[in-house]
Order: C-alpha cells, then sequence, then structure tokens
C-alpha cells in the first residue's frame, strides 16, 4: 500500500459517501443517473468476485464489503424507495447504457492477461468501469442547475482514479515487474473521460458560480 | 502454475 492508493481509495470512498448521504439524508436522487449506478453495481460484482476466495488484507476485504453494498444500496434507493425514486428523472437519464456492456465483455473476451473465468470478469469490470461514467456525464448537461452534492459527487469519482495513476507510476518504480497495461490504459481512459467536468468545475469553483457544464 | 497476478487493488 502506498501513499497515492490510499488517498485513490479514501477519495473513492468519500464519493460514495457524499452520494449515500444526499440519497438518504435529502431523500432525492436528482440529477444522478441510475444507469451509472447500475454500471457501478456491475463492475463491483465482476472485480469482486474473489472475496470469497482470496483475502489479502481486513482493510481489503472491508472496502469491497463497502464498495459492494453501497453501490447495491444506491440503485436499490434509487428503484424502490418510495420517496428517492419519485426524485429521479427517468426522461432525461436515457443513455443506453447496455450499449456499453456487451462491447466491454467482447473486448474482455479479446485482450486479458489470463483466459480464466474469474480473469476475464475482472478485465470486463476495468472495462465497464472505465466508461460507467458517461450516462452520468451526459445526465450533467442535460440538468441545468447541477447542485453541490453531485457535482462532489462526480468530482470525487473522478479524482479516485486520478491517484490510482500516480499509485501505478509508484509501483512500476518500486516493484519489479509491476506492469499492467490493460489496468493503466482503462485507467487513463477513465480518467480523461472526465477532463471538461473536471474544467468546468474547477471554472465554478474559481469563479465561485454555479457549475453549469454546456449543452 | 503462472503466479496469478496479486489483486491487491480495489
Amino acid at each position: 500500500m502506498n501513499i497515492f492508493r490510499l488517498a485513490g481509495d479514501m477519495t473513492h470512498l468519500a464519493s460514495v459517501l457524499v452520494l449515500l448521504l444526499k440519497i438518504h439524508t435529502i431523500k432525492s436522487c436528482a440529477g444522478v443517473s441510475l444507469k451509472t449506478q447500475e454500471l457501478y453495481a456491475i463492475v463491483f460484482a465482476t472485480r469482486y468476485l474473489d472475496i470469497f476466495t482470496s483475502f489479502y488484507s481486513i482493510y481489503n476485504t472491508l472496502m469491497k464489503l463497502i464498495f459492494l453494498g453501497s453501490s447495491f444500496s444506491i440503485v436499490w434507493y434509487m428503484r424502490y424507495h418510495k420517496t428517492v425514486r419519485r426524485t429521479y428523472d427517468r426522461e432525461q437519464d436515457t443513455f443506453r447504457h447496455w450499449f456499453l456492456v456487451l462491447p466491454c465483455l467482447l473486448l474482455a473476451l479479446l485482450i486479458h492477461e489470463k483466459f480464466t473465468f474469474l480473469e476475464v470478469l475482472w478485465t470486463f469490470s476495468l472495462y465497464l468501469e472505465a466508461v460507467a461514467i458517461l450516462p452520468q456525464l451526459v445526465l450533467l448537461q442535460r440538468t441545468r442547475n447541477i447542485d453541490n452534492l453531485t457535482g462532489q459527487y462526480v468530482f470525487l469519482l473522478g479524482g479516485y482514479r486520478g491517484f490510482y495513476i500516480l499509485n501505478w507510476i509508484y509501483r512500476y518504480l518500486t516493484e519489479p515487474h509491476f506492469v499492467h497495461w490493460i489496468t493503466w490504459i482503462a485507467g487513463l481512459v477513465q480518467t480523461l473521460l472526465y477532463a471538461d467536468f473536471f474544467y468546468y468545475y474547477f471554472q465554478s469553483w474559481k469563479n465561485n458560480k454555479k457549475l453549469q457544464l454546456p449543452a | 502454475l503462472t503466479q496469478s497476478y496479486k489483486k491487491d487493488e480495489l
């Protein structure tokens, strides 16, 4: 474990807590894309399949349980909670996210480190996570006024993988044979997808204005 | 058996 990866995990945890806080306290999921939340639930379900077969540390297992539990409970809240589900803008959240799942699965079947069931699904989860934010970014561009919590949620979610990139550079420099191109490229693409959001988020923070993405 | 890639990252 290094400081970059710890910062990445804490940022990721913070993004999940911000979203749970928003949904649980003000009972609203306005501006949040259910499609992105569903994709993230699939990402964690396919990435943490080894939670029962391999144990690395209490921290590792605990964080996996937190990410699995939070992502599925957010989907549950947005789909079934009587108050929250009414605040979900179904008409705006129209990204065909299933069109993201299939190409990622096909790509994982073509490009992976080992052709085993767990490894292919794990690789699939990497590719899917890289594009999982797209429905949310599209929804943000359609929603005129983005509330602070939703903006912070997306900002933290984008930032965590950026810290992971620093972690991979650090591990590449300090650990022999630590080379994982698939993880690195997927992580880089994922972070780059946030580039324009980060730009407008920073602008709104600098000019102390409401965050608005150009349509 | 090839040493499986340590998946110690989240």
